[in-house]
């Protein structure tokens, strides 16, 4: 894959250069740098330099392309490929009525998203509710509630019991009978270590059977960032990936390890708090952003 | 006998990788590498009858801990004692990123210091997020603390205001103020800050952030501690990433107090900091 698309590049060149094993090791630290200030994990930065150097040594590149340029273009475009490559990721709605649930931990932005969903589709002239059955955190309900009425969308919320599954039953009926063709449900926030919620998700998840399970993750977030998305594949599937806060500087690393851990393709962005501030995932610009 | 240059460095780059792979800032994992590298270099270790190993260990964590040694490990409750002592009511202000735990931890000091017998109000200056005044509310009710509110859109500043006038006539000893959650890289949300800094004139200038930061939380510190001044810090979500390496990078480039670290959702979870526990727990 990384051997393969250089050598294509490489065929397609005119003119090569040498370049020997001192300059090679000084580009890789540089690179190594760069890409662990991205957030990206340590395993696969040394795998990914260890590749490029036992490829590399005494090998040629292209004339007139600084040495450290050119490699980073190969990691790039191996980036670009792991993220879904130059295909837009697909967001049409593809049947309805559609049911997508947001899960994530606490605070990485899934109501704020949800909201930003509804948003984007409605636009797309779907005809969305929102589903709230966070009924931990306090002024959840409300939270969402708020942000439904400012686009105009359905919205259903704990009526007064304490059980997440029962909401989600109700307001699926409420949606499916107001002939909804999206029913975005959000999800109180929880981590791997809290097994209670854990259990609870999967419950939720078997009860509301979704089309779609959408991974919020904050790009501030390091390498729990993957830690994390692997301890919720052990619950439910992960389909998708909605990553918030990229208004940020972060570079969004720990969310390109994610990808690697679920398999499931970046869909959106977040980048701001408003709820049109959302964006159809672009891998190229993500990974430009990622390498600096 | 003294470590050759070789174990020196190789030693030297594994603690580099142990503290990135615990999301510790690169910049900050380099620092801390070159002050233990030199504490490694005059470490002189017995040749007969010692575990070798151990001693190195114990010299890594000595160095680590001296990159820090100037900051303190401070009680929170004697420090608010203090302040309290010389006026009332102690107004502490609370601001950080979004999401990462302001409100939440706002209820919990606010049940700290009402368990410890004072009398507490809480000021609802987030005035932007949808919800954000029902959630500090419903923690109001539930704590049985009074919220100074306004309505969505009004000046943050005007709320802190009367939260303050309002404990001052009745006597009530803290005014914990809730702020919105702002990204360092929004320029008027941060001028607003500071404004609002002015404005309230805290006792106490309370950074909340949370353990799962990786790089990205050395450039919210820097940006922050340009815009206000911060007292100390609250890293929350402790229990979601006890190794956290965000603060190891907010105490070496802050150089501020961690009062708690946040480890859990519910009112009682919130432990006192202290920087040894942290750096063992690091270093495993
Ligand atoms: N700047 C910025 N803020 C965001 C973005 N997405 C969400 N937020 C903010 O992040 C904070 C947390 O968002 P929420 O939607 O409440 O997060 P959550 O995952 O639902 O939180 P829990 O339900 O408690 O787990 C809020 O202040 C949001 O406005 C984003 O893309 N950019
Ligand atoms: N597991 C865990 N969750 C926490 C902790 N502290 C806060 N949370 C959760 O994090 C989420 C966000 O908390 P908030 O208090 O709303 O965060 P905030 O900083 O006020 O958010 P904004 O005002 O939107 O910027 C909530 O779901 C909290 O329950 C903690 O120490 N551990
Ligand atoms: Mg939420
Ligand atoms: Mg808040």
């Amino acid at each position: 894959n990384l051997i393969e698309s250089f050598s294509k590049i490489v065929s397609r060149i005119k003119g090569l250069v040498y370049i020997d094993d001192e300059t090679l090791r000084e580009i890789l630290k540089e690179i190594q740098r760069a890409l662990l200030k991205a957030d990206v994990s340590v395993e696969v930065v040394y795998n990914l330099t260890k590749n490029i150097e036992k490829r590399f040594k005494e090998s040629k590149i292209p004339q007139g392309v600084s040495p450290k340029d050119y490699l980073l273009y190969v990691i790039y475009n191996e980036m670009v490929n792991i993220l879904g490559g130059d295909t837009p990721p697909p967001v049409e709605i593809a049947k309805r009525p559609y049911k997508l649930m947001l899960v994530g931990i606490e605070g990485c932005g899934k109501t704020t998203s949800a909201a930003k969903l509804a948003y984007f589709y409605t636009r797309k002239r779907l005809k969305v509710g929102l589903v709230q059955t966070d009924i931990h955190r306090p002024g959840a309900r409300e939270q969402l509630r708020q942000l439904a009425e400012r686009i105009g969308a359905p919205f259903y919320g704990d009526p007064g019991h304490h059980d997440p599954i029962k909401i989600a039953q109700e307001g699926l009926e409420k949606m499916l009978r107001e002939g909804v063709d999206l029913i975005i449900i959000d999800t109180a926030g929880r981590h791997k270590s809290e097994q209670e919620l854990m259990e609870e998700i999967k419950r939720l998840y078997d009860v509301v059977k979704p089309d779609e399970v959408m991974l919020v993750i904050d790009a501030t977030s390091g390498k729990q960032a993957a830690a994390q998305a692997e301890a919720f594949m052990r619950y439910v599937p992960i389909n998708s990936i909605f990553i918030t806060k990229m208004d940020s500087t972060a570079r969004g690393g720990g969310a390109l390890m994610s990808v690697i851990k679920t398999g499931a393709r970046i869909k959106f962005i977040g980048t701001g708090e408003d709820v049109e501030e959302i964006e159809v995932f672009n891998p190229r610009r993500f990974v430009s952003r990622l390498l600096g | 006998t003294k470590l050759s240059e070789d174990k020196i460095t190789k030693l030297c780059d594994n603690l580099f990788i142990q503290l990135v792979e615990c999301d510790v800032a690169v910049e900050v994992s380099e620092a801390i590498v070159e002050s233990v590298k030199a504490e490694l270099a005059n470490l002189k270790i017995p040749r007969f009858g010692v575990d070798k190993e151990k001693i190195v260990r114990e010299c890594i964590r000595r160095a680590i801990l001296k990159v820090i040694e100037d900051i303190p490990d401070v009680d929170f409750m004697e420090l608010v004692k203090k302040i309290h002592e010389e006026r009332s009511p102690v107004v502490i202000l609370f601001l950080g990123p979004n999401g990462y735990g302001k409100t939440t931890t706002i209820a919990k000091i606010g049940y700290l210091l009402k368990n410890a017998g004072y009398s507490v109000v809480f000021a609802a200056a987030d005035t932007f997020r949808a919800g954000a005044i029902e959630q500090l509310e419903e923690h109001g009710r539930r704590l049985g603390i009074k919220v100074v509110k306004h309505r969505y859109g009004a000046d943050p500043a005007a709320v802190i205001h009367d939260a303050i006038a309002h404990a001052e006539s009745k006597g009530i000893d803290f005014v914990l103020v809730d702020t919105a959650g702002r990204m360092h890289t929004d320029v008027n949300l941060m001028d607003e800050l500071k404004k609002i800094y002015r404005v309230a004139e805290p006792d106490l200038s309370v950074f909340v952030a949370d353990a799962l930061l990786g790089n990205e939380a050395l450039e919210v510190a820097k940006t922050y501690s340009k815009y206000v001044n911060v007292d100390g810090l609250i890293i929350t979500k402790v229990d979601a990433y006890p190794k956290g390496g965000s603060i190891l990078t907010f105490l070496v480039t802050l150089r501020k107090p961690i009062y708690f670290l946040g480890v859990g959702q519910r009112y009682e979870d919130l432990i006192p900091f202290r920087k040894e526990w942290f750096i063992n727990q690091l270093l495993g």
